[in-house]
């Protein structure tokens, strides 16, 4: 039989939730010359087993949610990362030096059940 | 609120915040590859952060070093010698962290680009400095010759490939003493174009601008290049 799709809010369920860091607001805007800050988006939500069909998730979260609708002892699927993509810092250093710095991986674009 | 600045500057590479007394101006190759890689990052296309395609270079870290030298012909340029002579120094003690040096560019900006400029053409050397001054300001001796480089018109960037240099200082125990640049300006004396070389050495002196550009690659932020040898 369908499981009946929760009633929680769409809110609850696995999505990425933005935050932005501004340098200004860590005075680093004296030294870094762009960006102006970084999105340092998270993800967290629920990944109930009927919504593993198409929260663009993977395989294996569908078979953990599966095997937690059976056995709750079986953890849940877990909203993780699913593309990320880096950032490029300009900035000065101490010694009148502008260094270019590209740090992978660093932003979360998406998020989904794994 | 109780923000970890520290642990966010280690996670960095870097060791604590820079607090630059002023800031330099953006070079505009370091502005450009930039605002490359933001749009890149903006519209969601997959990059090679440690390719530098606009440099032709693996390297996940640019910096671009100002130069700290001085002139050493303060006095007019003597009609036949050369029409400039510059100690160029870069502080290179921030490159110290691990990484493989990829390139080494010394820029010469010999100044805008202009039809009024297209003639003498000057003769470019460089040399390493082997021994500081022996009396007051230490007059740098020349040692190694670099490079020789004819440029028909006294305008625009001249680039010099100082990789090999590089890697002496950091490797072989030579100290970095700088470098020795002089400019000659190839007047033709019977057909006056003196006064044009004497024009050409005064503004040489007013808008040359040495900088050198740095990349490395740190295997730690790099894995071995995906891309297939040719």
């Amino acid at each position: 039989a369908a499981i009946p799709v929760p009633k929680g809010s769409c809110r609850s369920l696995c999505h990425r939730h933005q935050l932005f860091i501004s340098f200004r607001d860590l005075g680093w805007h004296k030294w870094v010359i762009a960006p102006k800050g970084f999105m340092a988006n998270y993800c967290h939500g629920d990944c109930p087993f009927s919504m593993t069909t198409y929260l663009n998730s993977s395989n294996y979260a569908f078979m953990q949610a599966l095997m937690h609708a059976v056995d709750p002892n079986v953890p849940k699927a877990v909203c993780i990362p699913t593309k990320l993509s880096p950032i490029s810092m300009l900035y000065q250093d101490n010694d009148e030096n502008v260094v270019l710095r590209h740090y992978e991986d660093m932003v979360v674009d998406e998020c989904g059940c794994g | 609120s109780r923000f970890q600045e520290y642990d966010l500057l280690q996670f960095l590479d870097l060791e604590r915040a820079p607090s630059p007394h002023r800031f330099q101006p953006v070079p505009p190759v370091l502005r450009k590859i930039f605002q490359a890689r933001e749009a890149a990052a903006a519209g969601g296309a997959s990059q090679d952060l440690c390719y530098v395609k606009e440099l032709g270079v693996r390297g996940n870290l640019l910096r671009l070093f100002p130069d700290h030298g001085f002139f050493l012909n303060t006095q007019e340029p003597s009609r036949d010698g050369p029409c400039l002579q510059k100690f160029l120094y870069f502080n290179l003690s921030a490159v110290k962290e691990k990484g493989k040096l990829t390139m080494a560019r010394l820029t010469l900006d010999l100044g805008p680009r202009s039809y009024y400029h297209l003639r003498p053409e000057v003769v470019v050397s460089l040399f390493v400095v082997e021994e500081r001054g022996v009396w007051g300001r230490p007059h740098p001796k020349p040692g190694r010759m670099l490079a020789l480089q004819s440029v028909p018109g006294p305008q625009g960037p001249v680039h010099f490939n100082l990789q090999g240099v590089l890697k002496d200082w950091n490797g072989s125990g030579r100290k970095n003493l700088g470098l020795y640049l002089e400019i000659l300006a190839k007047g033709d004396r019977y057909s006056g174009v003196n006064v044009q070389v004497e024009n050409t050495c005064d503004r040489l002196m007013r808008s040359l601008h040495a900088s050198l550009l740095v990349v490395t690659l740190n295997p730690e932020h790099c894995h071995p290049s995906s891309r297939k040898r040719r």
